[in-house]
């Protein structure tokens, strides 16, 4: 059964996206069958794996509003192994969609998770990359889940967020899905050359302690390069830091969560 | 009667919160009376003022829901003649509390608009730090605003969201605010010695000609470390590349807006 991983932070440009794919490219080189579901309209794990998105005439919003199955949505990827449930703009229709169904509490909460069902089995590891908020897609994204990975930017206003987010995990556990765990945080853009970077950094571990993954993230322009040419830094830059660190992120998650 | 500038970008972390309290600052310190906008629940804009949320009994989402007048949530900042309407976790809550209220289309999207209206004729300047969606909140910011900035982080997947952000910004013109204009397009995180960062400026240029502002933003340190002191950059670091770079463009609206 495919285990399934949130990549979630309402801060914005923390590295979610670039998390979701460098993941999702390694975990499918090592041989996991992989698939990654594009939860944010902004559609950019779906262009970082070089999917135009005009060219579909499907996405992640139509299974969430029961159109189409998600088996229908998928698609392969230039990776082997890696499957995407692609977003298109239609995605940022979803909240208001849902809002107009008259069903009972939890019921729009739960339609990614009730999607994902019957494909599960077919997946080693299924990774989910959310939107820079709190809404309806995150929670879904959140009650799909078995574990909730959380990429934390080294910086000052990354952190202020980290409180509320650790509240909707709560929130979550409590009411709508109690065996979501928290697979990990991981520091993203580290530069070691600066004060505030390193003092984020031992602020985010002295908290998280063993939580934190091991695996530190730098700041490495091949990162930002690899979505323009529609590659995961596997391909891309594979021994790029950012590469690195990607694999080495990657090793240490599948074996903490036991991901073949 | 103060012009206001809604500071939108739907993609994350690209530096709107930073450029929304950078200008703040620099134009209360050229003696604009400012007030300050935080329409973001993650309060960035606030604690990078130096506000406590936690000891806050009001903010943004009180003015919105009619609880209070938009003049008894404005709070002093550290900075002389600028002020702040704050935001803090109720903000989250704007879009479930307004929707539930039985009224006529646009009514959800004015709120802002109608709260502002009393005290507009107290500055010279009105600046709005809008969240990383396109929902509700940011369609108050850009029906209560005179004129919209977009902050563009030099990467690729920022070029993404542009053409999404621009139809977002076409509705509301055609629909619900026929004298927004497009303030700007500023450069940000930029960064001349790669050759991504410069290809993204050249696209940018290219595409908004006179309406891509002069200045540019590099990458700087300072502007990351301001908010842990609670400073805007103007009072932090003002001779850093970034304070510089902050000082040109609130000079370069100034002037252009007739901002006084
Ligand atoms: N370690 C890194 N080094 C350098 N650049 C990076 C790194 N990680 C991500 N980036 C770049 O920084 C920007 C933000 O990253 P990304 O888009 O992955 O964040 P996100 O959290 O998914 O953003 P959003 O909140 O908009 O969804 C992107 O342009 C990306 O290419
Ligand atoms: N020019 C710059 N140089 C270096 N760091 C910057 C620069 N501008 C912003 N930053 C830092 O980058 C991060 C993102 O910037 P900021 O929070 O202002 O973006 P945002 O668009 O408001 O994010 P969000 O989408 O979450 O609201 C912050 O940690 C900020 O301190
Ligand atoms: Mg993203
Ligand atoms: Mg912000």
């Amino acid at each position: 059964m495919g285990r399934v991983t949130a990549v979630v932070n309402q801060k914005g440009g923390v590295g979610k996206t670039t998390t979701a794919v460098s993941l999702a490219g390694f975990l499918a080189a090592r041989g996991v069958p992989v698939l990654l579901l594009d939860a944010d309209p902004q559609g950019n794990a779906s262009s970082g794996l070089g999917i135009d998105r005009r060219a579909l005439s499907a996405c992640l919003y139509d299974a969430l509003a029961g159109n189409l199955s998600l088996r229908e949505v998928i698609v392969p990827t230039k990776v082997d192994g890696l499957h995407l449930a692609p977003a298109t703009l239609n995605l940022a229709g979803v909240e208001v969609e849902l809002a107009t169904r008259q069903e009972g509490p939890g019921w729009r909460e739960r339609r990614l998770s009730e999607a994902l069902a019957p494909v599960r089995g077919d997946y080693g590891a299924i990774l989910i990359d959310a939107p820079p908020s709190l809404g309806l897609l995150t929670l879904n994204a959140l009650v799909a889940a078995d574990g909730v990975l959380i990429p934390v930017q080294t910086e000052y206003y990354a952190l202020e967020g980290l409180s509320q987010l650790l509240n909707t995990v709560q929130f979550v556990q409590r009411r709508l899905n109690p065996r979501l765990d928290l697979d990990g945080v991981v520091l993203t853009m580290y530069d070691p050359r600066t004060n505030l970077a390193r003092q984020v950094a031992a602020e985010v571990r002295g908290f998280f302690g063993a939580r934190a993954c091991t695996a530190v993230i730098p700041r490495n322009i091949r990162l930002s390069e690899a979505p323009s040419f529609g590659e995961p830094v596997h391909q891309f830059a594979p021994d790029s830091a950012g590469g690195r660190a990607y694999g080495e992120l990657a090793a240490e998650l599948a074996e903490r969560l036991g991901l073949e």
